[in-house]
């Protein structure tokens, strides 16, 4: 489902 | 970015320099966990493993915060058990970081939102986190009391986290974004900190000393 799930945060 | 979690990246950046700083100038690691400091490495380093896999430019200011973190945690350890090793304490730094390292990696492997390496790691690097802490108030337990400057890293250590928790609050009323495990972790890592903030606000505040038991 490609879920951008980036993690953004330090 | 919001007012919450600057505060919180500022608060963890105080709390590394202010450990530095009171092993540097009073060139003696009393009072701190040498594992604390390697588990918070652990972390920093399987966080931020795609610093290493592929390079991209620094200009931004998030990798540079990441090799900063990265950076100090591991001059840190080297500070604790190089430099200043005969300084270090070992025999009140006796909690078993396994107990807390193995826990951490099988759950990492068994809750996280995707099973790949990367995820993994970055979940394992969260678990971890939260229960880094339990060696240095472990062995702030074992000794019976904090030097102020100890008190004044983990207040700040403390806080990075719990600004972090108003941080996911903000986030999720304006731009619904949510990051369960991060916001589980943190909430169990904060919670962890709340017998030391009682004794920081109500004693090192006054200008007192923590002693336990208090």
């Amino acid at each position: 489902e490609g879920n951008s799930n980036q993690h953004d945060e330090l | 970015m919001n007012i919450f979690r600057l505060f919180g990246d500022l608060s963890h950046l105080a709390a590394i320099a202010i450990l530095l700083l009171k092993i540097w100038k009073t060139r003696s690691c009393a009072g701190v966990s040498g594992k604390t400091q390697l588990l918070f490495a652990v972390c920093f380093i399987t966080r931020y493993i795609d610093l290493f896999l592929h390079f991209v430019s620094l200009y931004n200011t998030e990798k540079v915060m990441k090799l900063i973190y990265i950076s100090a945690s591991v001059f840190t350890c080297y500070l604790i058990f190089f430099k200043f090793k005969a300084t270090y304490d070992g025999n009140h730094d006796s909690m078993r970081a396994e107990f807390l390292i193995v826990p951490a990696a099988g759950l990492a492997c068994l809750i996280n939102t995707k099973f790949d390496a990367i995820e993994i790691l970055w979940t394992f690097s969260i678990y971890l986190e939260a229960v880094a802490i339990l060696p240095q108030l472990f062995l702030i337990s074992k000794t019976g009391e904090a030097e102020t400057i100890t008190s004044h890293y983990l207040f700040a250590q403390g806080s990075y986290r719990a600004l972090y928790i108003l941080n996911w609050i903000y986030r999720y009323h304006y731009e619904s974004h949510v990051d369960t495990i991060a916001i589980v972790a943190g909430v169990v890592q904060t919670i962890l900190y709340c017998d030391f903030f009682y004794l920081y606000i109500t004693k090192v505040v006054k200008g007192q000393k923590i002693v336990l038991p208090a």
